[in-house]
Parts: C-alpha cells; structure tokens; sequence
C-alpha cells in the first residue's frame, strides 16, 4: 500500500457515497445512467468473486464488500426505490457494444486462460468504459448537476491515482501488470474531456 | 505474458 493507492482508493469511496448521497437526499437518481451503474455491478461481482477464493487484507475484503454493497445499493434506489426519476429517456448508449468486446478481449488477452483470472480480466475491460452511459447521457442532456459532477470527478480521479500506484509499485516493487495499466490509461483517458470541463467550469464559472 | 498472481489491487 502506497499513499497513491490509498488515494485512488478514498476517491474511489467517496465517489460511491457521493452518488448513494445524492440520490437518497434528493429522492431522485435524475442526470444519472442506470446503464453504468449495471456495468459497474458487473464489474464488481466479477472481479471481486476472488472474496471466496484468496485473502489479501481485511483492508481488501471490507473495500470489496463495501464496493459491492454501494454498487447494488445505488441499483435498487434507481430500479425500485425511486424508479419514477430514472431519466431513461436520455439513457440509452447500447452497452451490448462495450460487454460483447470486453468478453471477447478477456478471451484472447489474458494472464491465465482460466475462469476466475478471466472474470477478472473481463471486469478490468469492462470497467475502463463503463462510465461511457454516463458521459454520453451528460453530452446529451448537455449539463450535469455539480453533484453528479463532483461524482464523476472523484471517479476519474481514483483511476488517474491509481496510475500514479502503478507506476510506483513498478520502481518501487518491480511489480506491474499490463492490462491493469493499460485498460486503467484508457480509463483515465476517457474522463480527460470531462476533467478538462470541470476544472475550468470550477474555475471560470459561475 | 507474465503469470497470474493474486491480484491485490481493487
């Protein structure tokens, strides 16, 4: 554990409670797209299925379980508690588009050609683009509410850190793992717009 | 491609 994982895994956090925030306090998940809150369900019960079969650190079991808990928490206030905000009218990115590569990418590129480290590669995939539903409905919509913004920000944010982790662990532990730091680039780079928006806005807006 | 190894990260 380095202060820049730490870091990405904070802003990891708070983006979660940011977003189970938002919509409990407001009563309403408007602005928001039930498609990458799916995705990112979907990515945390396929990576972290390894609860059952490694142990790391109490720390990386109760963040996993709390990642897990805050995904399906954040989809029943959408799906069933306050189902009547849900915007899906301006969420409709076709993720079939992002599953299906992702599925087929963990096939072919992978460390061990065995189920669970596949799950895991698939879930590292599918993470890098699952915030896509969310960015397309923004662009749509043209406007985010600052919360949703602060969200999307501290998300972006935990990746971008968690580059910074790689790259320390690489000089520091000779440790590295090229899809985690690939798919992470790719990651970090599709919030790069939005950084951009939401630094300046901060900034200059108002 | 290097090994599987238990991945630590989240």
């Amino acid at each position: 554990m380095n202060v820049f994982r730490l870091l990405g895994d904070i802003s990891h956090l708070l983006a979660i409670i940011i977003l189970l925030l938002k919509i409990w306090k407001t009563r309403s998940c408007a602005g928001i797209s039930g498609r990458s809150q799916v995705l990112f369900a979907v990515v945390y019960t396929a990576r972290y299925l390894d609860l059952f079969t490694s142990y790391i650190s109490a720390y990386n079991s109760i963040m996993k379980l709390v990642f897990l808990a805050a995904s399906y928490g954040t989809i029943y206030l959408m799906f069933i508690k306050f189902k009547a905000s849900y915007d899906h009218n301006h969420d409709t990115f076709r993720i079939e588009f992002l599953i299906l590569p992702c599925v087929l990418l963990s096939l072919l590129i992978n460390h061990e050609f065995s189920p669970l480290e596949i799950l895991w590669t698939f879930s590292i995939y599918l993470e890098s683009v699952a915030i896509l539903p969310q960015l397309f409905m923004v662009s749509k919509t043209g406007e985010a509410e600052s919360i949703t913004s602060h969200y999307l920000f501290a998300l972006g944010s935990y990746r971008a850190l968690y580059i910074l982790n790689w790259i320390y662990r690489y000089y520091a532990e000779s440790h590295y793992d090229v899809i985690a730091i690939v798919a992470g680039i790719v990651q970090t780079v599709l919030y790069c717009d939005f950084f951009y928006l939401y630094i300046t806005k901060g900034i200059y807006g108002q | 491609d290097e090994p599987a190894e238990e991945h630590d990260e989240l």
